[in-house]
């Protein structure tokens, strides 16, 4: 199975 | 004071189309390089950056930078109240707490004002840097959405695979399981017809095909798109909209369990 990732594992708030 | 004439309305019916299943409500933000937008979707899976550029518009007027919080499903309702060949005007005054969409019909015999109440919205903005893709795949929009869509009836899932083969893209569901692969082909008379393959690394990626489907809502903007991928990053799937701008949709990788 597998696991959704969020965009904040790749990408800062600015 | 804002004022921004788009001689196409059309388009922006079709940015609308494109993006409000995906989010529901946004900030505009207007400045004196063009109308923009980025917003994520409420699972902050996917992102929408939007740009039409100053330039694209047939007179832009935009005295300071403004952010206009919309709820798209209403304005994609006033906008659909746009004939296909109107000439659009997005106005607002400063401090103001609406906009106002003027429809003109092309000789000018109609004119519509639909004036929509903005919103407060708290929104993230993200920092996203350029970056080196490890592949770059550029293909006929129409026979990108009719791959997500095909495959979304086998399977949940989509692995996007860039070898020096080709572009393969891979579900399995319980019914069984399907691969389609594109091979880079520049032969074709038309560019918008061709695929082409620019590879530096070989990546696989695997992604939720809800998303890959909302995406392809874009396609009437643009008869190509361009699949960017690194095994590092959210995949990047983008509609260059002529003379304007982009339409780019950011989409976070699914790992392993």
């Amino acid at each position: 199975s597998h696991k959704q990732q969020k965009l904040f594992a790749f990408f800062t708030i600015k | 004071m804002l004022e921004l004439r788009l001689v196409q309305g059309n388009l922006l019916k079709k940015v609308l189309e494109a993006v409000k299943d995906l989010v529901t409500d946004a900030n505009f933000d207007c400045s004196s390089t063009g109308f923009s937008l980025q917003a994520m979707d409420s699972s902050h899976v996917a992102l929408v950056a939007l740009l039409l550029r100053s330039e694209g518009f047939e007179h832009y007027r935009c005295d300071r930078n403004v952010s206009m919080g919309m709820n798209l499903n209403n304005m994609a309702k006033m906008l659909k109240c746009a004939g296909n060949d109107d000439i659009v005007t997005i106005k607002a005054d400063d401090g103001s707490d609406t906009v106002t969409f003027m429809f003109e019909s092309p000789n000018q015999d109609k004119i519509a004002d639909f004036e929509m109440k903005l919103m407060d919205i708290d929104s993230e903005h993200l920092g996203i840097p350029e970056a080196e893709y490890h592949a770059i795949v550029r293909m006929p929009s129409s026979e990108f959405a009719r791959i997500c869509k095909d495959l979304s009836s086998i399977g949940d899932t989509v692995v996007i695979s860039v070898t020096k083969e080709g572009v393969k893209f891979s579900t399995r569901g319980d019914i069984g399981n399907a691969n389609v692969v594109c091979r880079q082909n520049t032969t074709v008379d038309k560019p918008e017809e061709s695929t082409t393959i620019e590879m530096h690394e070989p990546v696989s990626l695997t992604f939720a095909l809800r998303y890959m489907n909302s995406f392809t809502k874009a396609t009437p903007l643009s008869s190509t798109v361009t699949i960017s991928l690194s095994s590092e990053l959210p995949v990047v799937v983008e509609y260059k909209i002529a003379e304007m701008g982009y339409i780019r949709f950011y989409l976070a990788p699914k790992i392993e369990d």
